[in-house]
């Protein structure tokens, strides 16, 4: 009878909800935790599972979409959001001040840098304003030198110096390069004195980029650092390096979600060349393994 | 009074956030959650206030057999070895403290009367000879180095042969970093390995480094073998999970901690010390 044939449809229709629910709180179980393996910050992590869960069940899945598609789309679609919209460095005079962590890179990021903008034709200074790390100053100069850009530091720098070098090198630097780079000292938010140097810098800078760099490797800490950072210099860039490793990069969600800057650059190797601009997809697709 | 069996599966996930907002690789995170599996059940307390506190004990307790013998006593070893000098070779990826390590390892082991010598092994990077030089003469400690580019195995060598006719007590060998996942790199690290022959190896990991730490570890582990790990950087409020994760899941003892980039800020691992840090 239609009654039954009627009663037999919606019996399928529902037990196809079900199963597709079900299919879909485990698809975003896997979702989760392969966030939390790309170390995502766990908060965000969770906070972008119970979202991605919500969407999944409520909207209409695209024609033909499997339930895994549907979910992947949507985490796809959530992951953007939070990377937000993107830009690029322009190519016109600045100065450009790099801050972050211990080890990130920064140094070698302002040699690359220094090569990207000057193979599109512009004129690139290296300021050494790390005061601290042991031969920070033959580090640059060697990099400066394989750029062949003009580098400014003081070999003899006392640990009270990095503003007053930062002051000096700018103001020779500014009138014969179209780009300043000012690479200071890795450090993090516990240290008073270093984040007080950073403000000092800043604002004797005075940058039109103030660029946070973070290892691909760098975990629950991102985002808890990128938020002192930011408050300290209102960052206006990410760089994201050593993604030639291993690491998802998920800490990079937290450092642009701190900052509410974009991921301007990625390191993509120790070498000077090895720095290309940031690719959400690629990034999205490596994140998600 | 025991834990209500409905509440389990939340008490069992809010302990594994725990952990994983320490930094605690997911992999280790989940053994620790099943082994909290087993042990929540047979909680027994007085009274229901008393329930928290017995949690947190059980996993602390967890923690601490994961961690069982699991701190590597550097200071002994030089001491119950024999052989002069000891060759301790440092390999990790780029960044993550390696050169600052075995400056502090030189200045404890003076601290101790032992005498080293530091082998510049970083033959490629900008400025590592430079830098590697630099703590040598504050340290008051000889640094055997050749020129950029050349053989980094030949640099180990010339330092060993330097400290067997000296009659020093270490050999210090610093090696550029290197990504794991680059196996010419790890290749010419095992030829480092083969020729400098060392006594010891020490994997120095980021302790800001998340799920990563473990893969890094167990790669050189493969590479060149692993005998124990120092985590630096731990004074960046970073939880220290990432030394939970290597201890357990590559199976190596942690020697020491770094604690700050001075020449003191390096700290024998303490199993306690560490439990604390993530329970803060
Ligand atoms: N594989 C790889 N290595 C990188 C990348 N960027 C930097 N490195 C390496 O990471 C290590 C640290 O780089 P530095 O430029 O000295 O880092 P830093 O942030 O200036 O360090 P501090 O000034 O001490 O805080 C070096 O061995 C670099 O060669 C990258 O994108 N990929
Ligand atoms: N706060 C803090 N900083 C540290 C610690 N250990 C190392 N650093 C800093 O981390 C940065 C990198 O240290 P290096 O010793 O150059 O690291 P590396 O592993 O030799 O680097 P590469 O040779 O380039 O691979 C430097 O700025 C160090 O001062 C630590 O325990 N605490
Ligand atoms: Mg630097
Ligand atoms: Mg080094």
């Amino acid at each position: 009878s239609l009654s039954e044939n009627l009663r037999d449809t919606l019996a399928k229709v529902a037990n196809a909800n079900r199963v597709d629910e079900d299919l879909i709180e485990e698809i975003v179980r896997e979702i989760q935790r392969a966030l939390l393996q790309a170390d995502v910050n766990v908060k965000l992590a969770l906070q972008m599972t119970r979202s991605i869960k919500e969407r999944a069940l409520e909207e209409e899945p695209a024609a033909g979409a499997s339930p895994r598609e549907h979910v992947i789309r949507i985490v796809h679609d959530e992951l953007v959001q939070v990377l937000g919209e993107s830009r690029e460095i322009e190519l016109k005079p600045q100065t450009i001040m790099l801050v972050g962590l211990y080890g990130q890179g920064k140094t070698t990021t302002a040699g690359k840098l220094a090569q990207y903008f000057q193979q599109r034709g512009l004129q690139v200074g290296l300021v050494a304003a790390d005061v601290h790390r042991p031969a920070a100053y033959d580090q640059l100069q060697q990099i400066s030198d394989q750029v062949d850009a003009p580098f400014y530091g003081d070999k003899e720098a006392g640990d009270d110096d990095a503003a007053k070098i930062v002051d000096e090198g700018l103001a020779e630097l500014r009138d014969r390069t179209d780009i300043q780079i000012v690479d200071t000292s890795g450090r993090h938010s516990l240290e008073d004195d270093l984040i007080q140097e950073m403000e000092d810098v800043f604002e004797v800078a005075d940058p039109d980029e103030k660029i946070l760099v973070i290892d691909a490797t760098v975990g629950q800490q991102a985002g808890p650092q990128a938020e002192a950072f930011n408050d300290a210099v209102d960052v206006s860039g990410v760089i994201l390096t050593k993604i030639d490793g291993s690491a998802k990069g998920g800490g990079a969600l937290s450092a642009v979600s701190e900052t509410g800057a974009p991921i301007v650059f990625v390191g993509t190797g120790e070498d000077l060349a090895d720095i290309e601009t940031f690719d959400a997809e690629r990034f999205i697709s490596r994140l998600l393994g | 009074y025991q834990i209500d069996p409905e509440r389990v599966e939340d008490l069992l996930w809010d302990l594994e956030l725990v952990l994983l907002e320490a930094d605690v690789a997911q992999e280790v995170a989940r053994e620790l959650r099943d082994e909290m599996e087993r042990r929540l059940p047979r909680i027994r307390v007085d009274a229901k206030s008393e329930v928290p506190q017995a949690v947190e004990s059980e996993l602390t307790s967890a923690i601490r057999s994961l961690l069982e013998g699991r701190s590597f006593k550097f200071d002994e070893w030089l001491l119950t070895e024999d052989e002069r000098p000891l060759t301790v070779m440092f390999v990790g990826v780029n960044g993550t403290g390696k050169t600052t390590t075995i400056a502090r390892v030189a200045h404890r082991m003076k601290e101790l009367g032992f005498s080293s010598v530091l082998a510049a092994g970083d033959t490629y990077r900008a400025g590592a000879i430079e830098q590697l030089k630099q703590h040598g003469d504050k340290l008051g400690v000889r640094v055997v180095n050749h020129e950029p580019g050349s053989d980094a195995a030949a640099v180990a060598f010339d330092a060993i042969d330097h400290a067997e006719s000296r009659k020093k007590d270490l050999v210090l060998v610093d090696t550029a970093g290197r990504m794991q996942t680059d196996s010419n790199l790890m290749d010419e690290l095992a030829k480092i390995d083969r020729v400098a022959d060392p006594d010891l190896t020490i994997f120095v990991g980021d302790s800001l480094a998340g799920n990563d730490a473990i893969e890094q570890a167990k790669e050189f582990d493969k590479a060149v073998g692993v005998d124990a790990s120092v985590l630096t950087k731990v004074d960046t409020d970073a939880k220290g999970g990432a030394a939970l994760s290597i201890a357990h899941a590559v199976g190596k003892p942690v020697a020491y901690l770094g604690v700050g980039e001075g020449y003191d800020d390096l700290i024998p691992f303490d199993p306690d010390w560490m439990i604390e840090r993530i329970f803060e």
